[in-house]
């Protein structure tokens, strides 16, 4: 078994457990912050056997969207007397960040 | 090393830890929800010596039941008129999904 | 790639995600509570190149302290119609509890 550990975007969260429900597949949904944009994300656990490890990264990618966001950078720089508000900085979100980490031992109590 | 990430039901989540806190085992709470039933449950990361992972694994079973719930399936159909809302669907959830992953170096700073 | 799973004490987790982010480490950001005194401490996930994991064990030593807390013992001992208050005990928090976990394959989709 692997365990999928996959950040994905608070948007795309409800589409993507639906679809792993659909095709018979368990996780779990945690509630999580990005360390960057400091916007909620979502980090979503998800056990499988490794034979349908590709089926699950599968259904990850066609549910989850990369996106350009605008992030106004913290401080407006003040010089002399002159008001000068920098423009938003582009910033693209990836779709998931997905870390496959081994299982040892998989019980079900 | 050996990390145990165990998700259980919200109602068993204070006497597992109480239970563990007992035995001297060191443990983390995390509010979750389940991908299926979208209802509240906890995941709790357990780092432990390989040489007590057993023990580990016997408070939660000691301490995390199977319980049966009763789910209304989304929509009531509505055919020619007539008003069918079909029963409610009976699921049973495990007392607890633990997943053992192996820890390469433990740090306490 | 390595999984570095810190539990950090609350007080401790901006200053943190703000040196990780400025030397160009990823992070997510999960609220948790200990499993002792069941206090909000704060689980953040940081997936690292393995040649850069001693830099980030390094900036997390430089950001989190160990504190000393005080905590009242959940009930005082009534014996023969005397109160008697026990003083409250002196629990060291750590600054960080860290397990470094192997990812077998890391995906940005
Ligand atoms: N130091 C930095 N300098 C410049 N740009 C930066 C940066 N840190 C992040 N970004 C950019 O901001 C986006 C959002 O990052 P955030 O940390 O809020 O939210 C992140 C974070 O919660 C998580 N994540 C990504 N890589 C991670 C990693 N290696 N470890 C743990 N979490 C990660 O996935 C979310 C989306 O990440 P993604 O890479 O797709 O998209 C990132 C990236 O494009
Ligand atoms: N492989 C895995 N990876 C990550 N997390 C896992 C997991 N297996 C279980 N979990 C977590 O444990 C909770 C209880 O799962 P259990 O299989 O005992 O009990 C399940 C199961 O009996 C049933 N169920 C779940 N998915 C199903 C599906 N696709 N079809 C039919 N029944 C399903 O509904 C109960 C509640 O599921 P829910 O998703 O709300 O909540 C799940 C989920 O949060
Ligand atoms: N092996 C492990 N697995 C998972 N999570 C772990 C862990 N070791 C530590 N943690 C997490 O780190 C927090 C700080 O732990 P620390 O050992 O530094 O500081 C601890 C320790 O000094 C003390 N403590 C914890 N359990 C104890 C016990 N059974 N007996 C006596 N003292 C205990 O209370 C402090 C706060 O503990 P609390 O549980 O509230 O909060 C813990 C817990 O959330």
């Amino acid at each position: 078994m692997k365990l999928v550990i996959a950040v994905v975007q608070a948007r795309d969260a409800d589409k993507l457990l639906h679809a792993l429900q659909q095709e018979g597949f368990r996780a779990t949904r945690i509630s999580s912050t990005g360390g960057f944009l400091r916007e909620q994300n979502v980090t979503v656990l998800i056990g499988v056997e490794a034979t349908r490890l590709e089926q699950v990264l599968r259904i990850i990618k066609a549910n989850c969207y990369t996106r350009t966001q605008y992030v106004n950078p913290l401080l407006p720089i003040v010089e002399s007397g002159e008001f000068f508000v920098p423009q938003p900085i582009e910033v693209e979100v990836g779709g998931a960040n997905v870390f496959v980490v081994p299982v040892e031992r998989f019980e079900r109590i």
